[in-house]
């Protein structure tokens, strides 16, 4: 799509030796209405282009292709790039069991995400158990039994009824049946709300997990990186999730969040089934958003 | 610059990222601005003129102007809540059924959302709390007999309201999108005329995907009308202008909160303030 339209838009530059400045903008206009289409951030668009008309004019022209093909080249490498070389890996340090705490906005897919990465860590070789501190959602509680249940996970249930004295209660079940692992899905919360983001900090400051992951909405357009800052700041995020990328959002928003945040994404969904959860390729977000 | 001199390219350029910033989506901006130069407003002007163009777009569908439904039918007043996973349908769903309560109709809602966990339990707190009946059948069962076992229910019943809960579906699967054209048949053959509206419940969150969300439901589901959701964070759910413009579909509510109170009708004035900021 980006492509196809980039290579339309850079025949200009057909039988040219370098890559002409002049022939460069009308490329980089439709790279720019490209990505806005893809939900990349406004700003981070900005940046993007600014760095890819620095390198597609600065590098010599490889003998090997034309001026067209070396700024499709350059835009190619720069978004992988900044999707994230490598991939990261969840990494569990510090005493047993490791608290790895789920937040995000309402209806991201944190729930569903608990039962995911239960899934994956049992299959490493790990011993998870899940639990709840959504007091506010009604049956969030019981959503939570019920995907542990269907992925044949341990999940903590108990009488308490606020969120810290559930995590309290939860993180001693934990130990005392030998867990190596708790998994904490929080509510939903809105990062413009003071008092749930209050609710979050305090959280994490008495439970200090070993991993605080943001799930991210794979849908969400331009203010989604207004949220995962919020969250990062007032919370601490060690990494994010990628949400609902089964459906055909371009998800640019990826784009916005890692080169924002420098956070790393370290899974992605894919269903809703506890086995739709796959490792992060930034090259198949990057050709996604590049369509 | 000066309120009555021609507005400038700076301006322009900064009203264009306003309005993609809100999520209105790179096309419709540069249409909105391009309409604003032609006019060849003064500073002052500018903002007026943009208002209105964008309140036009929101007020031209002509499904806006339906009417509520009223205490005192002959049948029942049927509506469908659909949209994509995690939107908001289940809980504008309660919304729905505690303002027409408040109307004085006598309501029942269907928990048609047989596959998701805890779906159903969920709607049940819900007509719990509001002391309205819900239609449930066992999960995994066909969402098709709930939406008939419901509207059969409320006709029996004389109610005047029946909302039904569907589950969440990507629009890209082409199964799911099936199973809710069959969810739509079965409310017709049941109630004449049913379902009266089938909502989309979109998440303000929601980038340029809700445009296509939107086509998808439309051709599948016959969508008469958009809910936008979750307008009480900093998401300004611009990309709902964007198929108000493109497909001709009104905005009827947005939902402001998580509580049943939090559902407010769609007003275009103060829904075009927020997206400019
Ligand atoms: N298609 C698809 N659906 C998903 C994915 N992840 C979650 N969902 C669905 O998204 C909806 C919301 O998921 P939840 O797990 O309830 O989201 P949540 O973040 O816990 O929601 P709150 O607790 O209300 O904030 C459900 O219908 C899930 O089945 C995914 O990767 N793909
Ligand atoms: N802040 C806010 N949260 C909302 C609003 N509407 C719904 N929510 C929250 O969004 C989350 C998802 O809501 P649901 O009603 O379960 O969404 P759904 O579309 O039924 O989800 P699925 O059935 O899983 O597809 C819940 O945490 C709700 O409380 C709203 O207007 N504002
Ligand atoms: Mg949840
Ligand atoms: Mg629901």
């Amino acid at each position: 799509q980006i492509t196809e339209r980039l290579q339309r838009t850079l025949r200009a530059l057909r039988g040219t030796v370098h890559v002409d400045e002049k022939a460069l903008e009308p490329a980089l206009k439709d790279l720019r209405m490209a990505l806005l289409e893809a939900d990349v951030n406004y700003g981070v668009v900005k940046e993007f282009l600014a760095s890819v008309r620095e390198k597609a004019l600065g590098e010599q022209v490889m003998a090997s292709l034309t001026p067209g093909q070396q700024v499709i080249r350059v835009v190619n490498e720069e978004m992988t790039a900044l999707l994230g070389g490598a991939q990261v890996p969840l990494s569990l340090v510090g005493p047993s069991p490791h608290v790895v705490l789920l937040v995000g906005l309402q209806g991201a897919g944190k729930t569903t995400t608990a039962a995911k990465l239960g899934h994956f860590l049992r299959r490493k070789g790990h011993s998870p158990m899940l639990a709840s501190v959504d007091v506010y959602r009604p049956a969030a509680r019981e959503q939570l039994l019920q995907v542990a249940k269907s992925a044949n996970l341990a999940a903590f249930e108990g009488a308490a009824e606020t969120p810290q004295e559930i995590a309290d209660a939860a993180q001693a079940a934990a130990r005392k049946d030998g867990h190596d692992v708790l998994l904490l899905d929080t509510a939903g919360r809105l990062h413009v709300d003071e008092e749930m983001m209050a609710e979050a900090a305090a959280l994490s400051a008495a439970f200090s997990p070993c991993v605080t992951l943001y799930v991210a909405d794979s849908l969400a357009g331009q203010d989604a990186v207004n949220s995962v800052k919020a969250f990062a700041d007032r919370v601490g995020l060690d990494g994010i999730i990628l949400s609902k990328l089964d459906g055909d959002s371009r998800g640019g928003v990826a784009l916005s969040i890692v080169s924002v945040t420098g956070l790393p994404v370290l899974f992605v969904g894919v269903g809703e089934k506890f086995g739709d959860l796959e490792t992060y390729h930034p090259d198949r977000i990057a050709s996604r958003i590049l369509g | 610059l000066l309120p009555s001199e021609k507005v400038d390219a700076a301006t322009l350029e900064s009203l264009e990222e306003a309005l993609i910033s809100a999520d209105v989506g790179p096309i419709t901006a540069a249409e909105l601005v391009e309409g604003l130069q032609e006019a060849a407003p003064t500073g002052e002007e500018t903002r007026r003129l943009l208002r209105e163009s964008m309140v036009r777009i929101l007020e031209a569908p002509e499904n806006g102007n339906r009417a509520e439904p009223e205490p005192g039918r002959e049948t029942p007043w049927v509506a469908l809540l659909v949209g994509v996973n995690g939107s908001g349908k289940t809980t504008t769903t309660a919304k729905l059924a505690a303002r027409f309560q408040k109307h004085g109709c006598s309501i029942l809602m269907g928990a048609a959302d047989t596959f998701r966990a805890a779906a159903v339990e969920q709607l049940c707190v819900w007509g719990e709390r509001l002391d309205v009946p819900v239609v449930a059948h066992q999960s995994g069962g066909d969402p098709a007999a709930v939406v008939y076992d419901a509207c059969a229910a409320g006709s029996a019943r004389g109610a005047d309201v029946v909302l039904i809960d569907t589950a969440g579906r990507l629009h890209t699967k082409d199964n799911l999108m099936a199973e809710l054209a069959k969810m739509h048949r079965s409310a017709g053959k049941v109630i004449d005329g049913a379902p009266d509206e089938v909502w989309l419940v979109l998440d303000a969150t929601t980038g340029q995907n809700g445009l296509r969300q939107a086509e998808d439901f439309l051709t599948h589901a016959g969508i008469t009308g958009l809910i936008l959701a979750k307008l009480d964070g900093s998401a300004r759910g611009g990309v709902a202008l964007s198929i108000a413009h493109r497909l001709s579909l009104p905005i009827r509510y947005v939902g402001t909160g998580e509580g049943t109170d939090d559902l407010e009708p769609f007003d275009p004035e103060a829904f075009v303030d927020g997206l400019l900021g």
